[in-house]
C-alpha cells in the first residue's frame, strides 16, 4: 500500500494512482531523483490506459528527465507503437534529444521497433538526426543489420 | 496483492558496441 505515485503509474495501478492525487494533485508531474514523472513510467512499462489516464488529468507530456529523457522517447525504445502514437497527439517534440544525442526515432530504430519508427516518420521525425557517435538512424539500422528498419526509413 | 517494485526506467545507450562512424 506504500508504493510510490511512479511505481503505481508503472503497474498501471489506476484506481490507487487516484487515491495519492486526490490527496496531492502536485504528484500528477511530480518527479523522482532522476526527474522521471510517473507519465514517463507510464511511458517506459507500456501502461497505455495509465498513459491517456494522466494525460487526461492534466499531465504534462513535454516535461524532460535530468538527462533530457522524454516520455516520447520511453515509449520509443520500449516499442510501444500505441503510446508513441498519442503522445505524438499531445504536442510533444519530436525531436527532443538527451544525454547521448538519442532521439525518439533513433531509439525504435535501435530497438527494431519498426511500428515506431512508422509512427514517427509519419509525424516528421527528423531522419537526418545523429547521434552523439554520429549515426544517423539511417547507419544505425544498416550498422545494427535491422533490415526493415532499413526500409522504412528509405 | 504485493506488486513488485520496478526499477526506474532508462534508456541504453545508442551506439554502445558499435564502431565509430
Amino acid at each position: 500500500d506504500n508504493l510510490s505515485i511512479h511505481q503505481l503509474a508503472a503497474h498501471g495501478e489506476i484506481s490507487q494512482l487516484e487515491v495519492h492525487l486526490s490527496k496531492d494533485s502536485s504528484l500528477l508531474n511530480s518527479q523522482d531523483e532522476r526527474g522521471f514523472t510517473p507519465l514517463m513510467w507510464a511511458a517506459a512499462f507500456g501502461e497505455i490506459m495509465m498513459v491517456e489516464f494522466l494525460l487526461q488529468k492534466g499531465a504534462d507530456p513535454r516535461t524532460l528527465a535530468r538527462e533530457r529523457e522524454s516520455a516520447l522517447s520511453l515509449a520509443s525504445a520500449g516499442g510501444f507503437a500505441d503510446i508513441v502514437n498519442i503522445l505524438l497527439q499531445h504536442g510533444v517534440d519530436i525531436d527532443s534529444y538527451d544525454w547521448n544525442g538519442g532521439t525518439p526515432l533513433l531509439y525504435a530504430v535501435r530497438g527494431n521497433h519498426i511500428k515506431c519508427v512508422e509512427a514517427l516518420l509519419r509525424c516528421g521525425a527528423d531522419i537526418t538526426f545523429e547521434a552523439d557517435s554520429g549515426y544517423s538512424p539511417v547507419a544505425l539500422a544498416v550498422a545494427l543489420g535491422h533490415k526493415k528498419g532499413q526500409e522504412s526509413l528509405l | 496483492s504485493q506488486l513488485s517494485l520496478y526499477t526506474s526506467p532508462s534508456l541504453p545507450n545508442i551506439t554502445l558496441g558499435l564502431p565509430a562512424t
